[in-house]
């Protein structure tokens, strides 16, 4: 573990006045080794040990006695201010209803999301309508509309064969029958597919989200980046639901993402269940990285 | 690779970022730089377009292996069993696949083993429909042991030519639904000896190291005879597969290249290859 490996770093380096580049370099190494094993994008790693080393060299190592656990709380203080804080809130619009947009590639997740953050937001009390806005994948509305029948969460659907055409349907229809909350559940798509990403921005254009959440695999590699990227460049995502986080993939994808768009991730799916859906945590995550 | 002099640490450092941006993997990564710095100290790899060269030869050597095609029994049914993490393609995979069989005039049952997630039976009975297929499921929530041993009953008073199996998606880190696979498995042997067939592990090519666990276990626990490498039109290039052939000597039999029915390709390593280092 990188523990481990951090604590042979320590007997090398305690005794120093002060961390030295020559010092530093092996325990960055573990420290990369670490990362891109936890399917951190490549450059994403470079960059991250280029602030950690410029945080460490010189650093005042004779007020504590261990500099190799100095080493290690810059590691994860830097990892843990990356990931960012626990700003899990959906963003409430002042005057009802608040739309909540989930954009992702294929088979991310989106649709078992959209179903456990409605159910959510019902038990503390509000009004969601859920939205079958996926006109592409065989049985994607009929998967929405058994979830809502379990939970007791009404879904909107149409016959039509326009995305925007439901989406701007459903956000009247809430204004209409005093839904508070409108979560749009969107076809999975890939951040090249440019016919696709334009239908989501005229949905965005169209009803205006307040929220736009970037539905993510926690198992994606090094890609995490490039898709993210995409995702927000076009839509100007609000924040990042990470999911599938109960299998055993690191999740670097996590630091990848928030790297390159510096949007919260706001919730993590830990399992297939409708109540297995948390607030994301960024120090267990980023624990979780490290390894 | 610009046209330096010689192999420096520059030119090896900016292989080890193609390769591990292709989602090789560390582990892999570091075997592959070691070999090429064994083979630079022995060969003429004098020049860096030599190593990219050499770097090509290895990933193709490996995923050449043996075992591309889809092993067929000589009579009929021939029962398949899809298999893989939640989200990676397997019931889409199985509506492509059947199409290549509907279309050569065979007799397809598919069987709609995932009893679990939401309209599962439904997306099958879908794709069904657009191959010319038919689907034997039961209702939600029951036991899909039960629905694949419907399945291989149909097959055999219809003499289908294939039957293709979904099975829910499932983490490998699950032990209590690796079991209900491992008994999905027992089932089919026991009506018909000798299945399924083929056991396809379906893994999404966006997946990084992960994909390698994935492998690993799905294997131990029903012992994968072949791998669907899915959404290979996206921009991700899949290169932990190399590791899986490597390491677990999995072959990979089929890819998918979109959601259509006709976006499913054979496995052709040359190609592979060279869309890894594009
Ligand atoms: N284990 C686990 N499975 C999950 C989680 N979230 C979703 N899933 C599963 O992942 C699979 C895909 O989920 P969907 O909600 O259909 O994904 P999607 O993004 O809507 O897919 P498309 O609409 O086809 O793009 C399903 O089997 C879900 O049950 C999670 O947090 N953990
Ligand atoms: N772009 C692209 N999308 C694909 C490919 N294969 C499958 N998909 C999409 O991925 C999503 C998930 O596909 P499914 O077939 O439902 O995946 P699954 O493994 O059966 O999912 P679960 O049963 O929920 O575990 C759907 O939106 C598919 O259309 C592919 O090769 N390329
Ligand atoms: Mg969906
Ligand atoms: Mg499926």
């Amino acid at each position: 573990t990188l523990t481990e490996k951090f604590n042979t770093v320590i007997r090398d380096v305690t005794g120093k006045g002060k961390l030295s580049e020559e010092n530093i370099q092996d325990a960055l190494k573990s420290v990369k080794m670490a990362l891109l094993e936890a399917d951190v994008n490549y450059k994403v790693v470079r960059d991250f040990l280029n602030r950690v080393k410029d945080r460490s060299v010189g650093e005042e190592v004779h007020r504590s006695l261990n500099p190799g656990q100095q080493f290690i709380k810059v590691v994860q203080q830097e990892l843990t201010a990356l990931m960012g804080g626990t700003d899990s809130k959906v963003k409430l619009a002042s005057a009802a209803p608040t739309i909540i947009m989930m954009a992702g590639l294929q088979g991310s997740g989106k649709t078992t999301s959209v179903a456990k953050l409605a159910r959510i937001y019902k038990n503390k009390g509000h009004r969601p309508l859920m939205v079958a806005a996926d006109v592409y994948r065989p049985a994607a509305i009929h998967q929405l509309q058994v979830l809502g029948r379990d939970l007791g969460i009404p879904v909107y659907s149409s016959e039509s064969q326009d995305p925007v055409a439901i989406c701007s349907a459903a956000k009247q229809k809430a204004v209409a029958e005093g839904f508070d909350l409108v979560f749009l559940d969107t076809a999975g798509r890939l951040h090249i597919d440019d016919n696709l990403m334009h239908e989501l921005e005229r949905i965005k254009a169209d009803v205006s989200p307040h929220e736009i959440l970037f539905v993510a695999d926690a198992m994606t590699g090094q890609d995490a980046v490039n898709i993210a990227q995409r995702f927000n460049e076009r839509l100007e995502i609000t924040g990042v639901i990470l999911t599938k986080l109960d299998g055993d993939a690191r999740g670097g994808a996590a630091l990848s993402i928030r790297t390159v768009t510096e949007k919260p991730i706001k919730f993590v799916g830990v399992g297939e269940k409708m109540d297995q859906l948390e607030v994301f945590h960024p120090d267990r995550v980023a624990s979780r990285i490290l390894g | 690779f610009s046209s330096r002099e010689k192999i420096d640490g520059a030119v090896l450092e900016e292989l080890e970022q193609i390769l591990i941006e292709s989602d090789i993997g560390v582990q892999h990564s570091m075997a592959l730089i070691g070999k090429l710095e064994e083979a630079i100290k022995t060969r003429d790899l004098d020049r860096p377009a030599l190593i990219k060269g050499y770097i090509r030869n290895e990933i193709l050597g490996v995923l050449s292996a043996d075992g591309h095609q889809l092993k067929r029994p000589a009579s009929d049914p021939f029962v398949i069993m899809v298999v893989g993490v939640n989200g990676v393609g397997k019931t889409t995979t199985i509506g492509k696949l059947a199409r290549r069989f509907t279309q050569a005039g065979e007799a397809v049952l598919l069987a709609a083993g995932d009893t679990f997630r939401a309209a599962a039976a439904e997306q099958l009975e879908i794709w069904g429909g657009r191959v010319g297929a038919d689907v034997i499921r039961h209702q939600s929530g029951s036991d899909p042991s039960a629905v694949i041993f419907d399945a291989l009953k149909a097959a055999e008073s219809r003499k289908a030519g294939v039957v293709i199996a979904d099975t829910a998606g499932r983490l490998h880190t699950k032990v209590n639904l690796m079991e209900e696979l491992k008994k999905m498995k027992r089932v089919m042997d026991k009506v018909i000896p000798g299945t399924p067939h083929e056991v396809l592990l379906v893994l999404d090519a966006t997946t990084g190291q992960n994909a390698l666990s994935q492998a690993r276990i799905f294997n131990e626990a029903v012992g994968v005879t072949g791998i669907v490498l899915t959404k290979l039109d996206g921009t991700a290039k899949g290169g932990i597969v190399t590791a899986i052939v490597g390491e677990l000597g999995l072959p990979v039999k089929l890819i998918g290249i979109g959601e259509g029915m006709e976006d499913l390709r054979d496995f052709d390593p040359e190609e592979f290859v060279r869309a890894l280092f594009e």
